[in-house]
C-alpha cells in the first residue's frame, strides 16, 4: 500500500521487463528537444549520445508522419492534424519540380507596398 | 491494472514547486486514469503498427513511428 | 530508479494485457520505452 514496488512485484519486474546489462540497449531515454527560437527555461543541454542508451526518436520516421495513424480511446488533436498537413505539404515540395507551388501561392497575396 | 494512487502522488511531487501543496483523492485517481489511457493507447497504436507491418512482436521502430502523433 | 521501476512495472503489466487482447508481443525495449515516454510526460 506505498508507492513502490512489493518485493514479489520487484522480482516480477526484475525477471520480465528489466533491461539487463548484457542488452545491447541497457536503458532508454527520450530525449527533451531543443528549440532555438524558443527560449527553454532550464536551458538543458543536448544529451550526448551514450553507449548502450537508446535516445527515442522524433524525426527518424518524420517521412511517415504525412498521413493520421490509427488510434484507440484517444483521438488525434487539432495540434496532431496540423502537424500532419505541414508533413504533408513539406512532402509535396519535395517531390516538386520547376516552380514551386506553395510560392505561387502565396505570391498572389503579396502586396510589395506592404513590405516596410 | 493501473497506476497505484501512492505511486501517481509520488510523480505529482517530484514537479511541485512547494512542498506543502497536496493532491485530492479525485484528482490523484483523474491522473492515474489519464496514465493508464496514455499507456494503453500507446501500447495499441504500437501494436496495431507491427500488425500491419506483419512483425513478430512490437519493436522499437514500431514505436518510434506512431511517437510523434502519440506525444503530439 | 526506484520510482522508474515501479512505472515500469506498471507499464509493463498493461502492455501484457494489450498484448494478450491483441495477440502481438512487446519486446523488452518498447515496454521500458513506453514507460520512459510515459514517465516524461
Amino acid at each position: 500500500k506505498d508507492w513502490f514496488l512489493s518485493e514479489e512485484e520487484f522480482k516480477l519486474w526484475d525477471r520480465l521487463y528489466r533491461l539487463r546489462d548484457s542488452d545491447k540497449i541497457k536503458e532508454i531515454r527520450l530525449p527533451q528537444v531543443q528549440f532555438l527560437s524558443l527560449q527553454d527555461e532550464e536551458n538543458r543541454p543536448a544529451e550526448e549520445p551514450t553507449a548502450g542508451v537508446h535516445h527515442l526518436s522524433l524525426s527518424e520516421w518524420g517521412v511517415w508522419q504525412d498521413h493520421p495513424f490509427p488510434t484507440f480511446r484517444v483521438d488525434h488533436s487539432d495540434r496532431c492534424h496540423h502537424f500532419v498537413n505541414i508533413m504533408q505539404m513539406i512532402e509535396k515540395l519535395r517531390h516538386e519540380e520547376g516552380e514551386c507551388s506553395y510560392e505561387l501561392d502565396i505570391k498572389s497575396h503579396l502586396h510589395m507596398e506592404d513590405v516596410s | 491494472t493501473g497506476f497505484r494512487k501512492e505511486l501517481v502522488s509520488k510523480l505529482l511531487h517530484l514537479h511541485f514547486r512547494d512542498d506543502k501543496t497536496r493532491v485530492g483523492a479525485d484528482a490523484l485517481q483523474l491522473t492515474a486514469e489519464l496514465l493508464r489511457i496514455f499507456v494503453v493507447e500507446a501500447a495499441v497504436r504500437g501494436a496495431r503498427q507491427a500488425q500491419a507491418e506483419d512483425a513478430a512482436q512490437v519493436d522499437m521502430e514500431q514505436l518510434e513511428k506512431v511517437l510523434p502523433q502519440l506525444v503530439c | 530508479q526506484r520510482l522508474k521501476a515501479a512505472v515500469h512495472y506498471t507499464v509493463g503489466c498493461l502492455c501484457q494485457e494489450v498484448a494478450a487482447d491483441k495477440e502481438m508481443p512487446f519486446s523488452r525495449q518498447t515496454i521500458a520505452a513506453i514507460a520512459e515516454v510515459t514517465f516524461r510526460q
